[in-house]
């Protein structure tokens, strides 16, 4: 049972899904500018796009026709992981001229991932 | 070539990473590192990366207002579980659903005096320009600190004062002025010539900020050159004779430091007035509070 649980979990892994990812301000160096916050959680996409494409990967039409023409031939690459919902963050910043900023980034932080 | 935005080591592995595309040109690598740094700065706006000077004041405002907008996500990310108050409202829904950008600026020291303004004027004049042109104002306010006057008054004293905001559409071109003109009466040309923007009566027996209006001065400013800046004037008159405010009442509204009080550098950054500018940098986010 044991090994069974561990083949399946590293299957579940290798399937596309959204993985943890801080991005700590003071690990690139902005801290000294970047006031508010000191990091945030940003995640990232990674694992496998391969049949069966099960309903939870959020794939498109177009992602389950390439794996159909990827099972009959073998030079059709793969659909990708990627995000297919990000959120944005707000940051509190010191700018080049020494003003204060408060301001909305879009695209910062990976909500959902799936096959496209 | 480098905009300071990369650390060393980060630079240094970008480096070899671009070494597989360039085939070991170092001038090629460097391009590559370059344009991706260009493209941070791109993304957050920026034209070098900032340097502040250590020690660099943050107005409290500017912090009340990132957790006023923060909102939950502030509270659940610090572990704020009580009754929780910023100390700050955030402007209207209707402002902050069509804006991304929140800027403050400070007024420039040098600039406060005009010759032959009275007592109970001061100009406060801000440098618009970093104010990036691919940006739309939306809205724009003044910020003005004002604390209780807690020495006992008389007991028929009136506590309430109007403050009145006016902008300055002509300044004296010499030194030699004499005189501030209100509305369209433009018959000195050595004179100031102002025009009310808002009008606030105040109780001076508490402590707040009070927040007007300046929105149109400010788009008149950034849109063209031929509307110069000369700043905005603040005028403190007591409500019921219209006099000047005198003693205590007179440093009642935070203008300008008063070297008279026992105030410090640092706390009067934060309580020195402030103009906050809401724009949008055509990116489809807002500053609209967050939810977790």
């Amino acid at each position: 049972n044991a090994k069974k649980k561990n083949r399946s979990r590293k299957r579940r892994r290798r399937n596309c899904q959204r993985y943890g990812l801080y991005v700590d301000f003071e690990t690139v160096g902005w801290h000294t500018w970047i006031l508010a916050p000191h990091g945030y959680e940003a995640h990232y996409c990674e694992g496998r796009c391969q049949y069966p494409l099960s309903e939870h990967m959020n794939t498109t039409n177009h992602a389950i026709v390439q794996t159909l023409m990827g099972s009959v031939k073998s030079d059709v690459p793969k659909a990708c992981c990627v995000p297919t919902e990000l959120d944005a963050i707000s940051m509190l910043y010191l700018n080049e001229y020494d003003l204060v900023v408060l301001k909305t980034y879009q695209e910062m932080v990976v909500k959902a991932c799936g096959c496209r | 070539l480098s905009s300071g935005l990369l650390s060393q080591m980060g630079r240094a592995n970008l480096l070899s990473q671009a070494a597989e595309y360039t085939g070991g040109s170092r001038e090629e690598e460097d391009a590559l590192v370059s344009e991706y740094e260009n493209r941070l700065l791109n993304m957050f706006g920026l034209t070098r990366r900032p340097n502040p000077a250590p020690g660099t004041q943050v107005p409290r405002i500017m912090q009340h207002m990132y957790k006023a907008h923060m909102g939950d996500t502030y509270r659940s990310q610090h572990g704020i579980t009580d009754t929780w108050e910023t100390g700050f409202d955030l402007p209207s829904d209707e402002i902050l659903s069509r804006v991304n950008t929140a800027r403050s600026f400070m007024h420039i020291d040098d600039d406060e005096y005009i010759p032959g303004i009275p007592d109970n004027h001061i100009r406060l004049r801000f440098d618009l320009s970093p104010l990036p042109s691919s940006e739309v104002i939306h809205a724009a306010e003044l910020l003005l600190h004002r604390e209780a006057v807690t020495r006992h008054l008389p007991v028929d004293s009136d506590h309430a004062h109007r403050i009145n905001v006016y902008e300055i559409v002509k300044a004296p071109r010499s030194r030699n002025a004499t005189q501030v003109h209100r509305g369209s009466d433009r018959s000195a040309a050595a004179t100031t010539i102002t025009r009310l923007l808002d009008t606030r009566l105040i109780d001076s027996r508490n402590s707040t900020w009070e927040r007007f209006d300046v929105s149109l001065a400010t788009l008149k400013w950034t849109q063209s050159e031929q509307n110069a800046n000369h700043g905005l004037l603040i005028e403190i008159v007591r409500d019921d004779d219209g006099q000047a405010p005198h003693g205590d009442s007179k440093r009642h509204v935070r203008l300008k430091r008063d070297l008279h009080t026992d105030i410090s550098d640092d706390e009067w950054q934060h309580r020195r007035p402030l103009l906050l500018t809401y724009t949008n940098d055509g990116k489809a986010t807002s500053l609209s509070r967050r939810k977790r």
